[in-house]
């Protein structure tokens, strides 16, 4: 067991590292055990750089560069051991737009074995989407899921033959 | 496991039947306008694989889940959640849940009691149909393919599935800030639910 | 004391429904003493209801909801005691198109009084900013500040007289 | 009073001297890539304003709001941040830090002590110019209009003025969540500091 653990946290490591130069278009990102002589209960802490800057601690790094950085380590596990599916509510609300975009390419590229349900304001990431929910409110305090054409008004179906689309 | 469809009726906003179908990969984006109610349709899903802490489901009481109701709506006695998903790998014999017989190779999924199945006639051969209802009187339902089963039952069939308690696979609003400044041994316990 | 504190409970009050009404675009918003039989030690409590929706405690409002109820808080207390300047760092982030556009013309109609300083990536933010300020990272780890002009690159000037453009 | 200018130096990633300029009042936006520096910025400005707490600046001592180097640049010795403001309502007499005559109707910020004043020649009459340095050594100085000052004097002029510690008037990023969520108490404190 403490072979499994010393076994997915290399694998895990190796695909943050890529990960984290696939988000951050470079740089540097990794997790290091605290107490080296004992992986069988040491804990894990990250240290991160963006390109070009020094490696210090992910919790000095900007808003967008820790939710980035988070994405990565998300990826790096769902790449060793996939869930059936993963939900992402409003992760790419501090990312500016060259972010937002390399994220929602790297979702698509995940997305092989995985349903990703990505819940958004942003358009980069929708555009990413081979499908789209939309939920509206039309009857206040009411909840309705309509499909939705990009650059197109919710077209309010019947349920729920529509979401497929 | 795939998730191949979930239905949602009275929880939180969604008062009126809701039907959501998946195509089990690919990017799939939840849109719309601010309080319209796409973070409930995660809580939704969180609820459905056994979610037991109201607080993490963003209210005071469990019963909160249960739709309170508008200005022009009364408020329903009864949330219900039901989520269907699919196995794509196993090829299961006919079993009852008591005596099981797995397969070489196959997980406990493969045993999936057959049963009474719901209206949309899932492929009985590979899917699995968890329904979870709260009434307002407390009391609580959970089915497996129709069944009645326990909330630990549903809970055991995620378990090591990347779907359990510790995975990362429902981040909420909000929540992705908090898994850098997780404790060291928080995070290990991630890898090691990984592992 | 306790009378000075009553009155300004009170004003700040009147101003947070209003600029409740302003933000959601109806609805009802307001700030309430958990003990009014005794206002010199009360806390404060807030309920609120977008247009259409029951009046509930505003913790069971959505991420975008509790944001834009925050906002008119704050513009509640500055309507009433404006400070000399205001910094908002990435508050619009949650919000979605509709109601990015409303703040920022709520911004710019209190900001009479007040410098508004709003960092953001939001295009509906920068719309209603008179000024805008670039900041860049040229040299890796070295910020820098430019003119920007929206729809153009930013032009990097010798510091510092471009800022007031 | 009214935000006139800010200049800063080796203060985090302004390992540069970085002037920026205001008119005092309208909506000002910061733009620009994710880590380029615009939070920073605004702490530059809490800090000018006083703040003690480094968790509050993100860092883990005080010391890490000095600029730490890159691959490229070594760290500096010390930070530095000056904070003009211009008082428009006030005609202040010639004074002294330590006699303060208060003309009817002026508060403590029309007592603004003439002295040094830095290289931009800001307006004797109206302005006070306030300066804070940390050095690597650990040692702090703090100017205001040029004279040493203790770290309390500058801190006194912000009382009551909006700018307060209890005051909204720097929104943190990620901090807006935390307005509604206060305790009742807490959010008293927020109304007495206003009234
Ligand atoms: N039990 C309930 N009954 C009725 N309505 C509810 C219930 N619980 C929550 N709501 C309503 O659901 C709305 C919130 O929905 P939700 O959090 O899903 O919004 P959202 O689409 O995620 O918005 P945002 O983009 O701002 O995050 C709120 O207006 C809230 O009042
Ligand atoms: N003492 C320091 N010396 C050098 N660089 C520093 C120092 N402190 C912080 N930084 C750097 O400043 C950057 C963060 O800047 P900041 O938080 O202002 O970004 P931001 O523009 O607000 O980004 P975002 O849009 O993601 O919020 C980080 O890359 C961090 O490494
Ligand atoms: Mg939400
Ligand atoms: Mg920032």
């Amino acid at each position: 067991s403490r072979k499994r653990f010393q076994e997915a946290f290399e694998h895990i490591n190796i695909n943050f590292r890529e990960m984290f130069k696939t988000l951050f278009g470079g740089g540097t990102g990794e997790m290091r055990l605290t107490d080296e002589s004992n992986v069988g209960e040491s804990g894990i802490e990250m240290v991160a750089s963006p390109p070009g800057k020094r490696l210090q601690n992910v919790l000095l790094l900007s808003g967008g560069e820790k939710s980035l950085t988070a994405m990565a380590l998300l990826m790096a596990i769902f790449k060793y051991q996939p869930s059936p599916f993963c939900i992402l509510d409003e992760v790419d609300a501090p990312l500016d737009e060259a972010n937002t975009a390399r994220l929602a390419k790297l979702l698509k590229e995940m997305a092989g074995d995985t349903q990703f349900i990505v819940i958004t304001h942003a358009k980069r990431t929708m555009e990413a989407a081979g499908t789209m929910y939309g939920v509206t409110m039309e009857e206040p305090g009411v909840s309705k899921l309509v499909s939705v054409k990009f650059n197109a008004a919710p077209i309010p179906v019947s349920e729920p033959k529509a979401m497929a689309a | 496991l795939k998730l191949k469809k979930i239905e949602i009726q009275g929880f939180k906003s969604f008062a009126d039947r809701t039907e959501m179908r998946f195509h089990g990969s690919g990017v799939a984006a939840v849109v719309g306008p601010n309080g319209c109610g796409k973070s409930n349709l995660s809580d939704a899903i969180s609820w459905a694989l056994g979610e037991q802490s109201a607080k993490s489901l963003r209210g005071a009481r469990m019963e909160d889940v249960i739709f309170a109701g508008t200005r022009d709506r009364k408020p329903l006695g009864m949330a219900s959640v039901t989520m269907t998903l699919t196995d794509p790998r196993i090829e299961p014999s006919p079993l009852s849940m008591e005596v099981i017989e797995l397969p070489p190779g196959a997980d406990i999924i493969a045993a999936a009691p057959t049963g009474n199945i719901p209206s949309d006639k899932p492929d009985r051969k590979r899917d699995i149909v968890i329904t979870r209802r709260l009434f307002r009187s407390g009391e609580s339902e959970y089915l497996i393919d129709g069944k009645a089963a326990r909330l630990r039952d549903i809970q055991d069939i995620f378990m090591g599935s990347g779907l359990g308690p510790e995975s990362y696979a429902i981040i909420e609003q909000g929540r992705i800030g908090q898994i850098l400044s997780s404790r060291p041994h928080d995070r290990r316990a991630v890898i090691e639910e990984a592992a």
